[in-house]
């Protein structure tokens, strides 16, 4: 994907949302 | 430098402290990442949600333009 370190804020926002 | 984990988290905690009487407007924003991951938005979709949602925010908007790839930028009017 073109956007990577918007992927990762999105992967930390989920993540960090279901711990 | 590219960004880390914990720059994101710092990130987040920022906006979550912003909205801290407002939790929908954590969680509209939990919805954009969602969207994004699943990709029924693209990059531009992100920018133009994150852009009326963090309206009257320049922080946070300056704060999110740090995680958008070269070429893409939220303008912020102060």
């Amino acid at each position: 994907m073109a956007a990577p370190q918007l992927v990762m804020l999105a992967n930390v926002a989920l993540t960090s949302e279901v711990s | 430098r590219p960004l880390k984990v914990e720059d994101a988290l710092s990130y987040l905690d920022q906006v979550k402290l912003q909205f801290g009487s407002q939790p929908q407007m954590y969680s509209e924003f939990l919805d954009i990442m969602k969207e994004f991951k699943s990709q029924c938005i693209d990059t531009p979709g992100v920018i133009n949600r994150v852009c009326q949602l963090f309206n009257g925010h320049p922080d946070l908007i300056m704060g999110f333009n740090t995680f958008l790839p070269p070429g893409y930028k939220i303008d912020v009017q102060i």
